[in-house]
């Protein structure tokens, strides 16, 4: 038996809508110690990572471990008939054909349950090495939106050079080119969630295609900061923590010389 | 020019 229990269920609404559109299916794996998610979007050129701990639930409990077998567009929908303020519980048998999600509306007036069918799913998993990297850069997730956004509109590539003062992003087109840099707040600056900081062993350049960067970018509303994980060569890890219970991290690899 | 590559060639199937 699985049955879990999110009093914040506009949660769940907007996990799926920040992996839905960078990944069709995918297994959900549940076990006594929560809710992970490991799928790479069809091309495998990124990799989205889910971690829901179990004690970040209201009431959680799984007996046997199980994996869930999801088409994610078809979950969003069932999420949709969910108000923003529903509590949503998911309960699944030990060997399901069938995730059931309940969703009771504030006031308990409304009770409304609904069954998805599960479906067989053959994933690769990949081994991600627990990795120190050489820059950790935190700041406002709508800042970053904001960044990738606009330069979309330029190029295809953006370039993301970190140095001690800051952060640049880069990008150039058919009808020119643009930088934004963020440099890194001093300590006097307003709220926490604002700042930019910045970690950094060694500087770090990067080429990411642009138009993977703003899948990502739909886990804005999960929270208020992203955290960027950069070394020379490797994959970028755009890691966006969610209050309490867990994170969601994207794995991107880079465009690299020809 | 640049190219993109893949993660598998980064990290390892499991």
């Amino acid at each position: 038996m699985f049955e879990a229990r999110l009093t914040e269920g506009s949660l769940l609404k907007k996990i799926i809508e920040a992996i839905k559109d960078l990944v069709q299916e995918a297994n959900v794996d549940c076990s006594e110690e929560g809710l992970t998610m490991q799928a790479m979007d069809a091309s495998h050129v990124s990799l989205c990572s889910l971690n829901m701990r179990h004690g970040g639930f209201d009431h959680y409990r799984c007996d046997r471990s199980i994996s869930l077998g999801l088409n994610l567009a078809n979950l969003g929908k069932i999420l949709k008939c969910a108000g923003n303020d529903d509590v949503v519980t998911l309960k699944a048998e030990d060997e399901p054909d069938t995730l059931t999600l309940m969703f009771e509306s504030p006031n308990q007036e409304r009770i409304s349950d609904f069954e998805l069918k599960l479906m067989d799913i053959e994933t690769e998993h990949l081994g991600i090495p627990n990795e120190e990297y050489k820059c950790t850069i935190s700041m406002p997730s709508g800042e970053f939106q904001r960044i990738v956004r606009d330069l979309a509109v330029i190029g295809e590539t953006c370039i993301i050079t970190c140095t001690k003062e800051g952060v640049k992003f880069s990008v150039s087109g058919d009808l020119g080119n643009g930088n934004v840099t963020v440099r890194q707040s001093s300590a006097a600056d307003g709220d926490e969630k604002d700042q930019v900081k910045i970690q950094m062993e060694e500087p770090v350049t990067l080429n990411f295609a642009l138009r993977y960067l703003g899948f990502f970018t739909k886990a804005t509303p999960l929270g208020s900061t992203v955290k960027l994980h950069m070394s020379p060569d490797v994959p970028i890890v755009v890691e966006y923590p969610i209050d309490g219970i867990g994170s969601i991290s994207y794995f991107l690899a880079p465009k690299i010389d020809e | 020019g640049r190219k993109q590559a893949s993660l598998f060639s980064f990290f390892q199937k499991k």
